[in-house]
Formats: structure tokens, sequence, C-alpha cells
């Protein structure tokens, strides 16, 4: 409100290129929305209410519309992938649990076969949402797993298929390529199932987030982002930067460590949280 | 590649004739959008800028046959000095145990590094012990219990109904009976936002002394970096931080804001998942990272 509540001068768009810059849009989306703003002022919009209103509308015109999960027809497989520590795991518990709520039979998949504790860290927010996990032993095959998981997939009438995966820096090209060959799998067992591959992405990330997006989108097609610990301080504009770059949505937002924690992506709402 | 785009800039600008001393502002530009794109602090990078002109200026670097070259010299020494001295090594304290405690937000590593400070320890000839102090996260113990074990080194873990503070003075307690000379403390990933959280880990402070409180800080941390180390700094006074995760491309310019802004140095990197990928800090290569 400080922001706006002052003429329109030089020192406004300065102050509101910092701010964008602190909700890390980073440099090249931080210039073009404020070049937006530019013509919108040119246009007319003088009053800070207006210009606020303005801003908010250029944002969610980069983040686009609300995009829900595609699940139907049942059975539907969930990948859930991203860097080390992004929430993956914690998300897939949250996820569960609200599938279970609106009545579809759930499974999840435990193919993180690598970390350690990974699978018993899975397993216990399977406990939590009331749902079974296919699972091998530790420093198996994670496609093995996947497999396994489709199979009793179709033979249990599952609705909602969600696999956990390890960890893993965009830069390292085995791992990446372990991540085609986890797609491949699901792609040849449950063809025409839809498939939602969805990045998890640290709400606290950095610039570093564009090239994360970027990589895991060149190993396989991704539905959307998880957007998670928005709980925290940091804006999350690295999601902005990353629709503008990528057009890929943000679908979810993970909003604590409860297993109720997790909420539709609300583009207008996030906006206005960036420019508060 | 920052010295090619500042080589493009001033051939550029020597295009319409001699350079001048305004022509640095266009070059410190480009600095600056080097910076940010390596998530350097917005203020951080402003002071940095401001100085890196300064010097500019006093070198008449305009005048010079490779100003490009020039600048970035200048940028990447800037850099270095404000990353401090080269790690030499946890200084044991004068009465054992050492005791150190890993803080820090959800998922930077904290974990997986204090395994790996146990067995960089346990190789250096010292007896480390671990604490599992994460009672929270599912499978956390288990996860530290496991760690442990890979590095050969002892793990306390929770027992009755014992609290995170309790832990940690029974295993201060432990470490002294063993006789072990180190004691290295997993906390749980909390937000310094978390006033209970950080209540507790004020706590677990109080009961166990640490030497080095050290704050655990993902390479891809953004622009909150700085509050968030400030607001953990408040709680618990820090010592220094490892920033993990530097086998990715993140360039690391939330460290480089935060030792500038707290003026805690940089102990450790981490450079991978296995308990080896420990290494000492040093200011010179995190400094070209962060330059591109
Ligand atoms: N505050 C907060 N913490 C979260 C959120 N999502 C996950 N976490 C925490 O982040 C930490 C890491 O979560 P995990 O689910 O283990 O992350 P991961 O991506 O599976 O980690 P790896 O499998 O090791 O790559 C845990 O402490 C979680 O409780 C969130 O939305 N808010
Ligand atoms: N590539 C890479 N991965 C790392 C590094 N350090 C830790 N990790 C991984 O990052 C993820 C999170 O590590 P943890 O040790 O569980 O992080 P944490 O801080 O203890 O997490 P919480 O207890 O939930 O706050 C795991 O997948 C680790 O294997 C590193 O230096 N490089
Ligand atoms: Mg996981
Ligand atoms: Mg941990």
């Amino acid at each position: 409100d400080e922001l706006f509540g002052r003429p329109l001068d030089e020192t406004f768009y300065e102050d509101l290129e910092e701010t964008l810059l602190a909700a890390d849009l980073g440099a090249g989306t931080t210039e073009a929305v404020i070049a937006r703003l530019r013509e919108r002022a040119r246009a007319g919009i003088r009053t800070p209410d207006a210009l606020r209103r303005a801003l908010a509308e250029i944002l969610v015109a980069i983040l686009g519309e609300p995009a829900p999960l595609h699940l139907s027809p049942a059975p539907a497989v969930i990948v859930v992938l991203g860097v080390n520590g992004s929430g993956k795991t914690t998300t897939i518990g949250k996820l569960a649990h609200r599938f279970r709520r609106e009545g579809r039979k759930v499974l999840l998949a435990a193919a993180d076969t690598f970390r350690a504790a990974a699978i018993e860290q899975l397993e216990i927010w399977g406990q939590r949402a009331g749902v079974e996990v296919v699972r091998h032993a530790e420093g198996s095959d994670p496609a093995a797993v996947v497999y396994d998981a489709i199979q009793a997939m179709h033979a249990r009438h599952v609705d909602v298929l969600i696999v956990d995966t390890a960890g893993r820096l965009h830069t390292k090209a085995n791992l990446m390529e372990e991540l085609r060959k986890l797609d491949r799998v699901v792609r040849r067992e449950a063809p025409g199932a839809p498939v939602e591959s969805l990045l998890v992405l640290d709400a606290t990330t950095g610039q570093n987030g564009i090239a994360q997006a970027r990589r895991f989108q060149a190993a396989l097609p991704l539905s959307g982002i998880v957007l998670a610990k928005l709980d925290g301080t940091a804006r999350g504009g690295i999601a902005v930067a990353i629709a503008d770059a990528l057009r890929l949505p943000v679908k979810l937002v993970g909003l604590g460590e409860h297993i109720d924690d997790l909420q539709p992506f609300d583009p207008r709402a996030f906006a206005e949280a960036l420019l508060t | 590649q920052l010295q090619t785009r500042l080589g493009t800039v001033f051939t550029r600008l020597r295009g319409r004739g001699t350079l001048s001393a305004e022509d640095v502002d266009v070059a410190l530009r480009e600095i600056r959008l080097a910076l940010l794109e390596a998530d350097v602090n917005v203020k951080v990078a402003r002071d940095f800028i401001a100085r890196v002109r300064e010097a500019a200026v006093g070198q008449e670097i305009w005048k010079s046959l490779n100003p490009g070259h020039q600048v970035v010299q200048i940028v990447h020494s800037e850099l270095t000095r404000l990353l401090g001295e080269a790690h030499r090594g946890l200084v044991a304290a004068p009465k054992p145990p050492t005791v150190i405690l890993l803080v820090g937000l959800h998922g930077t590593g904290k974990t997986t590094t204090a395994g790996k400070l146990a067995l960089h320890l346990k190789k250096q000839g010292r007896h480390p012990l671990l604490a599992a102090a994460d009672l929270s996260r599912p499978a956390a113990v288990r996860q530290l219990e496991i760690v442990g074990q890979r590095a050969g080194v002892p793990v306390v873990s929770p027992e009755g109904g014992e609290d995170a503070v309790a832990l940690a003075r029974r295993a201060l307690a432990r470490c002294r009976e063993l006789p072990g000379d180190t004691l290295v403390v997993d906390s749980a990933g909390r937000l310094h936002i978390d006033e209970e959280l950080v209540a507790e880990l004020a706590r677990v402070r109080e009961a166990i002394s640490p030497h080095y409180t050290l704050l655990v800080l993902d390479a891809m941390a953004g622009q909150d970096a700085v509050r968030m180390a400030e607001g953990f700094h408040r709680a618990v006074p820090l010592d220094g931080l490892i920033l993990t995760k530097l086998d990715g491309d993140a360039r690391g310019g939330a460290a480089l804001s935060i030792v500038a802004t707290l003026g805690r140095p940089i102990l450790f990197i981490g450079t991978g998942e296995r308990l080896e990928a420990l290494e000492p800090f040093h200011p010179d290569r995190i400094a070209s990272r962060i330059l591109g």
C-alpha cells in the first residue's frame, strides 16, 4: 500500500522493480511486467487502486487460468518429481489424503529406492492418509516399482496412482534419463491413462527454478507445478518467471507440514499476496 | 558469461568513439543483471555495484585496453573479499565435547550434512556422536540412524516421551560418557517465522550450548534468504553457514548475501548426496560461480 499510495514518478517504478525482484520474479519478467504497467499508465490509469489492480491483472495474465488436475477417466497416474528436498513425498501424502476425502481409491508407489528412509517416510504418509503403498527393497530398480504399482492399480481398481520419485538435480544426465525411463514405463503399462507429471518446486527457490523447470520439461512433458512451502516468507515469484518462460501452470500450493496443508492454486490470490 | 557480455558492451560503446566515465554505468548494469540472475540480494547487489563503480572509476578503466576484462577482475576480487577467508577447519572446544548444532529451513540438507560432518570429523581422528533431534518429520530419526550407520558414527535417538530438548541434553551427556569429543545435532526443518519452533530451537541451544550453530542453506535459495537467516540469527546466534547442493548449477548468490549481511562465514559446502560429498569452503571458487 505504501507503494501504491503515491505519485507515478520514476521512484515509484524503481520501488516496484525492487518489490518484484525481491519476490524472485527475476530481472527479465520484472522488466516485462513494468513495461506493461507503464503502457497501462500511459493509457490513463492513475489512481493507486487502479494501478494495483492493473498490476495484479498483468501477473494473473502471465500465470494463466486456474488449472485443475486431470484425473478422468480413472485410473489416472500422477508422477511427482523435482530436485532434492523440494517437498515431493510430503505433497504426495497430502494429495492421497485429499483424494481419499473425495472418495477415490488411491495407491502410492515408493519409487525413491535410493535415499535413506525414503520408503519408510512415504509409508508413514500412506498410513496417515489411509492408503496402500507399493514398495520394493531399498536399492532396487525404481522402474520395477512403477511397473508393479501399475499392475496393482489395474488389479485393485484404483482411481489414482501417485508415484514418488527420488530427488534429483536437473543437471545430472543419468538421473534425468532414469526419469525418462519411469515415464516410458507409465505410458507403456497404462496406455491412454491420464498422466499428470508434477514438478514440485520449493517456493524459496531463486532463479535456478527456471533451469529446473526447463530441464525437467526436456526429460518428460510436465503437466504442472506444485509450489511447496509457500507458508514461509518467500513470495514464490519464481512461479511467475517460469509461467512467463514456459507457460507451465501452478496447479497446487503447499502451505505447511500437515496432511491438509495443500490447496489448489489461485492465481489472483497469489498475485495479490505478491504485491503485499 | 559476464566477461563476454561486458566485452560486447564495451565494443559497442567504443563504436561511438572514445570511452568515458559514464560508459562505466552501462557496464555496471550488466553486472547488476548477472548478480540478480545469481540470486544476490537486491540490496546487497546495489551496495556491491556502488563499490565496484568506485573501484572502476578509481582505476579509470575506460582508458584501459580491455576494460571488460578489468571490470570482471574488480568484480571477482570484490566478491572474493566479501565472501571472506577460506575455512581452516572446525576448532575443537577447549573443554570437550565440541557441540555443533545444524539449523535451517525444510529440506536444505541438514540430516545428510550431519552425517557428512560426522564422517569428516571421524576421518580427522575425532570421535563424533550424532543426535537425532528431529522428532517431527516422518522417519527422520530412521534417516539419521541409517546415515550414522554408513558413517560408522553412533546415533542418539529419542526414547520414551522425549522432546527435542531432552534428547539433545541426553545426547550431550552420552557424548561425555562414551567419551566422544564432538556432538553433531540434527534439528527439524523449521520456518524462522514459526514462533513455537523457533522457541524450541532456543531451548535446545540453551540446553547444550553449541560451539558452532550452523545454518544449512540450499544453494538455490532466492531473495528471501537474508530475511530468513536474520530470523534464525535472532533466535539462535549463528556462527556460520554450510552451503548445500553445489553439485547443481545454482549460482549461490543467497549465500554471499547472508555472509555480507550477517558477517558470518561459510564453513563447508555440500557437493552431492554421498556422505563423502563435503568440502571446505573456498571463496574464490564460489565468487567465480556467482559471476557465472
Ligand atoms: N513448511 C512447509 N514444509 C514443507 C512443505 N512441503 C514439504 N515440507 C517439508 O519439507 C521437507 C522436505 O519434504 P520432503 O517431502 O521430504 O521432500 P522431498 O522432495 O520428498 O525430498 P527428497 O525425497 O529428499 O528429494 C520436510 O521437512 C517437509 O515437512 C510445505 O508446504 N510447507
Ligand atoms: N545433490 C545434492 N543433494 C543433497 C545435498 N545435501 C543434501 N541433499 C539431498 O537433499 C535432500 C534433503 O536432504 P535432507 O538431509 O533430508 O534435508 P533436511 O534439511 O534434513 O530436511 P528436513 O529435515 O525435512 O528439514 C535429500 O534428497 C538429500 O539427499 C547435496 O549437497 N547435493
Ligand atoms: Mg522424497
Ligand atoms: Mg532432516
